[in-house]
């Protein structure tokens, strides 16, 4: 046996051009949440509720893409999405189109702990939420000011995006001067680092 | 998108990963972060949790492959992740983490950076964006 392990990510697509300051933001996160899912394995916390505690943590900063801070749909509103696994009896559970549901990783858990399938979607999921009596929010707690204008800008490039944060310096006039890396066939610079 | 995988010290492995999605994507639409074998998947052997363009990583079954090539090819955590990323993501951009049973830790991605931090009971720790 090779003693525990752990890993934790905020996202891929990351935009060369991030500035430095958001740069040490997204690794103190990082960090804080690595000594987190640390600390939980040092207590001798199981795999399955290190991994949910952790990302958690995740949902509720509204740094990365995930809960607080969730990249928006075309209609300006967020739905979510989670899914968890545990691998010692490949048990697993998953949600979509959560709109009011402060935590979805932990929604996910439940449909795996309660439920009798593996993934509920949308109207069942938000039902099954309140049924299980977990913490709910209106839909705009969800919703940042920086999400909110990168809809503005992914509508006016007429493009589906990632959902990154970028400096405005790296997009616009800006990205034009200095031709960038494609991804998904948009130049870089639209997306916004997670 | 956000994840974490985890090997505990009994080497259960666990995966969980969340995410709001694309930026102005359709509504209704689903990514590969809810779907079990695509963007989140655990065994007896290792644990994943995938990020990036999810209609590549829903095409490729990537969190799923990875267990299957360690499973069938007999690859070790990291040949198995490599050759994913490498062989299976159909031109897309993507990144993954990981964890074995025997207490393995890595990452790995083909897109230009990943917010990441990895750490193991021997005192390993990394966190990285580039």
């Amino acid at each position: 046996m090779g003693g525990w392990a752990i890993a934790v990510h905020g996202g891929a697509g990351v935009d060369p051009n991030l500035p430095k300051d958001r740069q040490e933001q997204a690794t103190r996160l990082l960090t804080r949440c690595l000594q987190i899912g640390i600390s939980a394995l040092r207590s001798s916390l199981p795999a399955i509720d290190v991994v949910e505690l952790v990302v958690r943590e995740l949902e509720t900063d509204p740094f990365f893409n995930s809960g607080r801070g969730s990249a928006l749909t075309e209609k300006g509103t967020v739905e979510m999405e989670a899914s968890i696994m545990d691998g010692a009896d490949r048990r697993c559970g998953a949600v979509s189109g959560v709109t009011t549901v402060k935590n979805p990783v932990s929604l996910a858990r439940l449909v795996m702990d309660k439920s009798p399938h593996s993934y509920l979607a949308f109207s069942g999921a938000e039902e099954f939420a309140k049924q299980m009596g977990v913490e709910m929010v209106e839909n705009d707690y969800f919703i940042t000011s920086d999400n909110v204008g990168m809809l503005k800008l992914a509508k006016e490039a007429n493009s589906i995006l990632f959902d990154y944060r970028i400096p405005l310096e790296s997009c616009g006039a800006a990205a034009v001067e200095n031709p960038p890396l494609h991804m998904n066939g948009l130049p870089i610079s639209v997306y916004a680092p997670e | 998108t956000v994840g974490c995988v985890v090997v505990d010290s009994q080497g259960h492995c666990a995966a969980a990963t969340s995410t709001g999605g694309l930026m102005n994507k359709m509504v209704g639409r689903i990514g590969d972060s809810p779907l079990i074998g695509s963007g989140t998947y655990a065994c007896d052997i290792c644990a994943v949790s995938c990020t990036g363009e999810g209609e590549a990583i829903i095409r490729g079954t990537l969190a799923r492959d990875v267990a299957a090539v360690m499973e069938y090819k007999g690859l070790d955590l990291q040949e198995a992740v490599d050759f994913v990323i490498g062989k299976r993501l159909d031109k897309g951009k993507a990144g993954l983490i990981a964890v074995s049973s025997k207490g393995e830790v890595t990452c790995r991605f083909n897109s230009v950076g990943m917010f990441r931090a990895c750490a193991a009971e021997d005192g390993y720790m990394e966190v990285g964006i580039w």
